[in-house]
């Protein structure tokens, strides 16, 4: 049996926004340290991977591993009836066909109850924590979002540039360029104003706007967003929970 | 230009 209560609603809903918009089936495994989900995009271009961890929740037990197959759509209908600081308890029997979601307010004077059917979906998990980074970049989230928004009006690619001292973003569309480069700098009054740039080799990769103008949706869960980048590899965009993170990979383009 | 590739490039790899 799984129940797992978050002590406010907002922090799921803002989990399920931040990645229902690339992704809609989803299996979230259930175990006794937390919850993961992992789903790869229609296109195969982007993959999601989530992590809960029981920290996260107020209360949290799961005796034996469930598996909640869901539709993100329907889900996000649910989590819009309750209010983001209510409690919010999933609870699941051990081969369940549907989910309940127990929205309770602070007074415990009102008991929303609704049940989400589940669904059967044949999905793989894959093993993704081998890959090996040439550079890693730490921005405030509102930065990363600012970055794409504006680059991603002018063209359908964004490139990024990380050099020892720069990391350099640049698009070239039918409008018009842009760049924006960016230096590292500490901010020791407020740190997650940061920029902290690690290089182990200067690393050049273009990405679709289109799907980065997905994952800074992650930026609703943290402050702080952390870009790893190989030349080799999908590039990696996470977001962290107080428990866990939401991560992203996105594979980018290449000369044909 | 450059083309998008598919995450099935890096993991295939496996």
């Amino acid at each position: 049996m799984l129940e797992a209560k978050f002590e406010e609603a907002s922090l799921f809903k803002r989990i399920i926004d931040g990645f229902k918009d690339c992704v809609q089936l989803v299996n979230f495994q259930c175990k006794q340290d937390g919850i993961i989900a992992q789903a790869v995009d229609d296109s195969r271009v982007l993959l999601v991977s989530l992590e809960i961890g029981v920290e996260a929740f107020q209360e949290y037990r799961c005796d034996h591993p469930i598996t909640l197959g869901i539709d993100l759509a329907s889900l996000s209908k649910i989590l819009r009836c309750g209010n983001n600081n209510d409690t919010l308890t999933l609870i699941a029997e051990d081969t369940p066909d549907s989910v309940m979601l127990l929205f309770e307010d602070t007074k415990k004077d009102r008991i929303a109850e609704f049940n989400l059917k589940l669904m059967d979906i044949d999905a793989d998990f894959l093993k993704i924590e081998e890959l090996v980074y040439e550079s890693t970049l730490n921005l405030p989230a509102t930065e990363f979002v600012r970055v794409v928004r504006e680059l991603g009006q002018l063209s359908d690619s964004l490139n990024i540039t990380v050099t020892k001292e720069t990391i350099k973003f640049a698009c070239d569309g039918d409008i018009g360029s842009g760049t924006i480069i960016l230096r590292p700098f500490i901010n020791m009054e407020n740190p997650s104003e940061s920029i902290k740039l690690e290089m182990d080799q200067p690393v050049e990769l273009t990405f679709g706007a289109k799907y980065l103008a997905d994952i800074v949706k992650g930026s609703a869960l943290s402050d702080k967003v952390a870009i790893r980048l190989s030349s080799e590899a999908p590039a990696l965009f996470q977001f962290d929970l107080k428990a866990g993170f939401l991560q992203f990979f996105l594979a980018p383009k290449f000369n044909d | 230009s450059k083309k998008q590739v598919t995450l099935a490039r890096f993991f295939a790899k496996r």
